[in-house]
């Protein structure tokens, strides 16, 4: 899989449509402080399917919907789409996991849910969640449960443990953490 | 399982040995296991040495020490287990210029198989980029994207 | 005594909405006490909002954000129980030019009544110093002090 | 009291003897990761009467004596001394604590030591480790006990929870603290 766009409207400070290609093999966001690079990084984290609000920095998951600021009022959905590009053929049912992170691990079988891609073919994710609590989850526009992004991405490196993210302030964690601590980062990435 | 445990300690290992040396340019970085007779369940110790020093107690390292020890340790994680992207924000804020060369060299090297988004403020961060997005907030409290100029 | 607290707290707290102000130039930040009937034993929640924006949770504040936020905060004490110095080491970091330029003249300003001691690899804030002192490792493991020239 | 200068031999990185002048009002000490800089921080916060090893980043208080180089031996000793100017006289006996800092407080009285220091005169501090693990503890050149330093420089606002010294890293802690944590902060300045 390869990064091509990301779209985002009402998450955290990006009130309006806001798309960013990631084409190139080396993107830099630059930018001065607050101005919203890492809300950038969190709505990539996010439509990846995280469940802590606390690793987005909020205290409740709601946190990520634009607030609205003195001069414009709060939105009541945030949605993040992510287009990515198949490398090689890629497909995801019952263990089948990704042609690209062969591990051999045969997870449990999802309820029937199933995609191919084939190599070159685009996959659009998408999350949306609601001031009302409410939640989306797409998979090339169809409605799926957020297990089926999870399980999506764990058969390419991003599952659960993954090191693909180092959130601002956090690269240092690794050695102040405890020695267990440190084998479970380890374990999670045999 | 053990086997796959022990498989990926070692693999980690050797890939940040490596890193460690690429990144400091020299001296010497591993991990070991606290309790070498029982790897199933032993913890993780993290040992470095900055070229010329002496070994010593990784929490005597200076902040940049320690960021580029975490950043090398990182790495050869992700070198293990890569994923197709890698999103790193601001981990270069504690090195100096030296550092910076080296661990913007290292990026450039790991592109030719991952993809890198790197969240940053310093300038030569930012000349391995192929692309540049500016984020502003010109309206208070909305953000935008800009397209940069790097002078 | 709880009459001490609450002087040191409702003095504090003015220094500490004045100062943010003049970091962010503009906003407002304070302390609150959770429990405001009971001053005596009640925590102390921190908010904070940058000109423009609306108030939150002072987690969400970006990481350059969190980091004016404690300077004013740490000021603010400072300025209500000196010392004869003050040693700032590395606070600059996840500071952008423009906020590195209103933290110096701030440093500046109370160095009208307080020695200050500032470690920092940022060019903006080395402006500021009457003197700087240099330090090397030529020989590895060794520290040396060296005069610098600033270009 | 106003600072003038740091001396230092055997403390970290700091193997020989190094002399550093503090007579400007605001110094800056700048060079490359590693060199010495926060070290030279340490060596304050210790020589003030630091007893947490783990806040001068090490495991025991013996990490801060010169352990050493490929080339060097490590040294026996760490020493370290501070220089300081009073600028009003100044004498810590028995509550009687700096006319800089009269907050008015009466502190316990301690046994009998007793310094004054007049407006224009110079205060030294010093501190040593032996690797046996011995102290020694200096005022004026005259052997005093650990709690003699950490008495007179609480009469100074440089007693227990001063903010003084603001350590790399640690600038958010404030921050990311409990409301109980932060409420502690402004009890000790209060
Ligand atoms: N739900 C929300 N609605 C509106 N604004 C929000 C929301 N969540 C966070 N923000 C704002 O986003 C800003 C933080 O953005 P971000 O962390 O991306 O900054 P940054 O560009 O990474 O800055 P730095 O360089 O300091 O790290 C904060 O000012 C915060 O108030
Ligand atoms: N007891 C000791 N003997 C010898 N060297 C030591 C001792 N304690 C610490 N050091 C060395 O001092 C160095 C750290 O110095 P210091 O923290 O002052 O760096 P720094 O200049 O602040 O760097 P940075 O800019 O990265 O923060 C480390 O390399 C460490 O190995
Ligand atoms: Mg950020
Ligand atoms: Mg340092």
């Amino acid at each position: 899989l390869k990064l091509e766009k990301l779209e985002l409207r009402g998450f955290k400070s990006f009130c309006e449509h806001t798309e960013l290609d990631f084409t190139e093999t080396i993107t830099a966001i630059v930018g001065p402080n607050g101005c919203g690079k890492s809300n950038l990084a969190d709505s990539i984290t996010w439509v990846l399917g995280e469940q802590s609000a606390r690793l987005l920095r909020g205290s409740k998951m709601e946190d990520v919907i634009f607030q609205g600021t003195h001069h414009r009022p709060p939105i009541g959905v945030a949605e993040v789409t992510l287009t990515l590009v198949a490398r090689q053929d890629f497909s995801t049912n019952n263990g089948h996991r990704g042609g690209e992170q062969a591990d051999g691990a045969i997870g449990e079988p999802t309820s029937g849910f199933e995609l191919t891609v084939a190599a070159g073919e685009r996959l659009t994710v998408g999350r949306r969640l609601y001031r009302s609590g409410e939640s989306e989850y797409l998979l090339n526009g169809r409605r799926v449960r957020l297990r089926d992004i999870q399980d999506l991405f764990a058969g390419t490196g991003l599952g659960p443990g993954h090191y693909a993210i180092i959130g601002q302030g956090h690269v240092e964690e690794i050695l102040t953490a405890k020695p267990y601590e440190r084998r479970s980062v380890i374990e999670d990435a045999a | 399982s053990r086997q796959r445990f022990v498989e990926a300690f070692q693999a980690i290992n050797r890939y940040f040995m490596e890193t460690f040396q690429e990144l400091f340019g020299g001296g010497q970085g591993q991990m070991v296991l606290v309790d070498e007779a029982n790897p199933l369940e032993s913890g993780i110790e993290i040992i470095a040495q900055p070229p010329g020093k002496r070994l010593q107690n990784i929490m005597l390292l200076s902040g940049g020490e320690k960021s580029l020890t975490a950043i090398a340790l990182l790495l050869a994680i992700f070198r293990y287990r890569p994923s197709p992207f890698c999103i790193l924000d601001e981990v270069d804020s504690q090195l100096d210029d030296v550092n910076i060369k080296r661990f913007s060299e290292k990026i450039k090297e790991m592109s030719q198989r991952t993809q890198f988004i790197i969240i940053t403020h310093n300038k030569t961060t930012m000349q391995i980029a192929d692309a540049l997005h500016g984020v502003t907030m010109e309206e208070p409290g909305i953000s935008k994207l800009v397209s940069v100029r790097l002078k």
